[in-house]
């Protein structure tokens, strides 16, 4: 039986942000 | 002239594209490179792992990354500590559990997943708390 799965949101940035071209 | 242009924003539009990514993958359709973890294989596409991990992203964007169509992560993360990032790079979600949280976030630290290696912090940190 799965244990109980409880969801916490994360609303900050997930993710590296890829630098736009210089 | 002056006619009032608009934007029509569709606001589910990157998660359903996200979701069709992740269809793709577990389909094999225009998976580019197989990720040797542990010694298991994984098929994911070389520009969802370099949008996602810094360490992907410096492996791939240049030239060398080009033909690497096999990747062994010696020294590497565990499969155990992989795969949940995987899932959480194609769907959003990061499955943890007090049980593998040290190897999610060694993965993590691995593939400069910053914010992933907060998170999990946190989530240590809590666990810990009565």
């Amino acid at each position: 039986h799965e244990g109980v799965v409880a969801t916490v949101k994360e609303a900050g940035r997930s993710i590296h942000e890829i630098p736009r071209e210089e | 002239e002056g006619a009032l242009g608009y934007v029509r924003e569709f606001t589910r539009h990157s998660s359903d594209v996200l979701s069709n990514l992740n269809e793709l993958r577990l389909r094999g359709i225009l998976t580019d490179v197989t990720l040797l973890v542990g010694g298991q294989p994984l098929r994911a596409h070389k520009a969802v792992l370099i949008a996602c991990s810094g360490f992907f992203y410096s492996i791939f964007r240049g030239r060398a990354g080009v033909g690497v169509d096999v990747l062994s992560l010696p020294g590497g993360p565990e499969a155990r500590g992989f795969a949940p990032l995987l899932d959480f790079m194609y769907t959003s979600r990061l499955r943890l559990s007090p049980a593998t949280a040290p190897a999610v976030l060694a993965a993590a630290t691995y593939l400069q997943m910053e914010h992933v290696v907060q998170a999990c912090h946190r989530f240590i940190q809590a666990s810990y708390e009565p």
